[in-house]
């Protein structure tokens, strides 16, 4: 038996609209820890983790572990009939076929569910290393995101370069090419409008747009993003769920021939 | 001329 009670349901309307683009099918997975999934997208070039801590939930009741295989695409029509304001509550028995997401409005008076049929995914579980970063950006989301979209209309890359002199967005295309370097920026009035970078050393790294141009559709659940840089590793774009959780998306990096 | 690496390359299958 599986029932999640999320009171801010927009959050996870949030999260499937940060993840659909990147993946087309899921396994959502249930433990004591929270509910998660991992998953690439289909070039298995990018991978997108997800963590909802049970805290975070005002109810958490997942009697075993359990794993349910979803076409994101489908929750996302199933989200998109609740309302922003709408307590969402997920139910499985034990081993159904389907998921029932039930939508309450903030004053009871509207209740709706709808039921959705689950399917078998073979999914791979990759494990992901506790690393050292040789670079970590902190910024705004929006920022982070208006920098992806320009720069996507001049090239089809991005080299992101940190040095103590800021980090650097770079991209060179048939018009011409375009940097932007961010400082880091603390002295401003809200803690989420800081730019902060923490060194350990430079790095400088270069990845399709298109898929940071995905990741920012995360943008809705945070105010900030922290990008984490390191030469030996996929880059790591985090955008926190409220006090929850989190959405990463690594992507690997293009190198030199 | 870049390579795209994949996820694969630095992640292992549990």
């Amino acid at each position: 038996m599986l029932e999640l009670r999320l009171v801010q349901g927009s959050l996870l309307k949030k999260v499937l609209e940060a993840i659909k683009e990147l993946v087309t099918d899921a396994n959502f997975d249930c433990s004591a820890t929270g509910f998660s999934l991992q998953a690439m997208d289909s070039s298995h070039v990018a991978l997108v983790a997800l963590l909802l801590r049970s805290e975070g939930f005002e109810h958490y009741r997942c009697d075993r572990n359990l794993s349910m295989g979803m076409n994101l695409n489908n929750v996302s029509k199933m989200l998109r009939c609740a309302g922003n304001d709408d307590i969402i509550t997920l139910k499985a028995d034990d081993g159904s076929d389907t998921v029932t997401f039930m939508f309450e409005s903030p004053n009871q008076d509207k209740i709706a569910d709808f039921e959705m049929k689950l399917m078998d995914i073979d999914s791979e579980h990759l494990g992901i290393p506790e690393a050292e970063y040789h670079a970590i950006v902190k910024m705004p989301s929006a920022e982070f995101a208006r920098i992806c979209k320009d720069l996507s209309s001049i090239g089809d890359t991005v080299v992101i370069s940190v040095t103590k002199e800021g980090v650097k967005f770079s991209t060179r295309g048939d018009i011409g090419n375009a940097n932007i370097v961010c400082r880091q920026n603390t002295t401003v009035d809200k803690p989420e409008e800081a730019t902060i970078i923490e060194m350990q050393e430079p790095v400088s790294l270069t990845f399709a747009l298109r898929y940071m141009n995905s990741f920012t559709k995360a943008t809705p659940l945070s105010n900030t993003v922290t990008i984490s840089l390191s030469s030996e590793l996929p880059v790591v774009v985090e955008y926190k769920v409220a006090d929850m959780g989190y959405i990463r998306f690594y992507l690997a990096p293009k190198i030199e021939d | 001329p870049c390579i795209q690496k994949k996820i694969l390359d630095y992640f292992c299958r549990d």
